[in-house]
């Protein structure tokens, strides 16, 4: 009599659940842009046999982003995942896998990723800060005044900005512009940058040094800006596509 | 009508009942939540 088909895989299944963290390394590996995301929820699973040892596997993941940039060489399991009161963001992928003699590889992914709905957040929260668009002026002079404000206080490397990654704004009990921003080491100094700010590059990929900053800044009723910056160090073969060579 | 009448009577004795204490096993997805459901 023919073998008995094997029960059907559940989400929760050890298998399932280690091709969903294989999918979530390979979803950050393959970002460019944002932050990294952790995996919050396998929502389905389907499973074609191929043959002996041969599975084409279709999951469908949720994620949470979390705060640590596309650039930050932390762990992922030591980045915390963005709080429903930070206004989090969740992603949906679908993956699609095959896994041959125990070992997997991504054959597709699709990913899109939402903010949660600022009616949910005010439902739970009502003065929590709301995601803010990353063109709003006044996140825009946020960003300006903090790198300027880091720049100056900190003369030796000229960093320069390669991408805000979220803002949010709250007008209680101050009103306040949060913003967290992605840097990059150039080859002058502050005072170089002033003199002669078109000759400042960032530095070349052998020698690259990404960094992130976050910087708070009240406008209402006084005026304040706090801004902190950290460089990672260089990382071998960690690169960021400048706009326009990017094609994602 | 008639038909589909009989065939649902026949349908509810064939279906067998489950024995006192059946537990049915736990939906298979979506899986566990680790952090919170947006």
């Amino acid at each position: 009599a023919p073998a008995a088909p094997p029960p059907p895989l559940g989400c929760d299944d050890p298998e399932i659940e280690a091709a969903a963290e294989f999918a979530v390394i390979y979803i950050n590996g393959h970002s460019h842009h944002g932050y990294r995301f952790a995996l919050n929820r396998i929502e389905q699973v389907r499973v074609l046999f191929q043959g002996p040892n041969n599975e084409i596997l279709f999951l469908e993941l949720d994620l949470l982003e979390t705060t640590c940039h596309i650039l930050n060489p932390t762990p992922l399991v030591n980045c915390s995942v963005r709080t429903f009161a930070e206004h989090a963001v969740e992603g949906d992928c679908d993956v699609k896998l095959q896994k041959v003699n125990g070992q997997f590889s991504v054959l597709a992914s699709k990913c899109h990723s939402h903010a949660d709905s600022a009616e949910d957040i005010r439902e739970v929260c009502p003065n929590c800060p709301l995601l803010a668009n990353l063109n709003d002026t006044d996140v825009l002079a946020a960003v300006s005044s903090a790198l300027n404000d880091y720049n100056s206080k900190n003369p030796d490397v000229y960093l320069m900005l390669l991408e805000i990654g979220r803002a949010v704004k709250q007008y209680h009990p101050v009103q306040m512009v949060s913003v967290e921003f992605a840097v990059a080491a150039t080859n002058c100094t502050s005072q170089q940058a002033k003199d002669n700010l078109a000759a400042c590059q960032l530095l070349p990929e052998d020698q690259s040094n990404f960094g992130f900053c976050t910087a708070k800044m009240v406008t209402e009723p006084s005026q304040d800006l706090i801004a902190e910056c950290q460089l990672y160090g260089h990382q071998p073969g960690v690169t960021y596509p400048h706009p326009g060579q990017d094609t994602s | 009508s008639v038909a589909k009448r009989a065939a649902a009577e026949v349908a509810q004795h064939d279906k067998v009942p489950h024995p006192v204490g059946f537990v049915p096993p736990p939906p298979l997805c979506p899986g566990k939540i680790r952090h919170f459901k947006i």
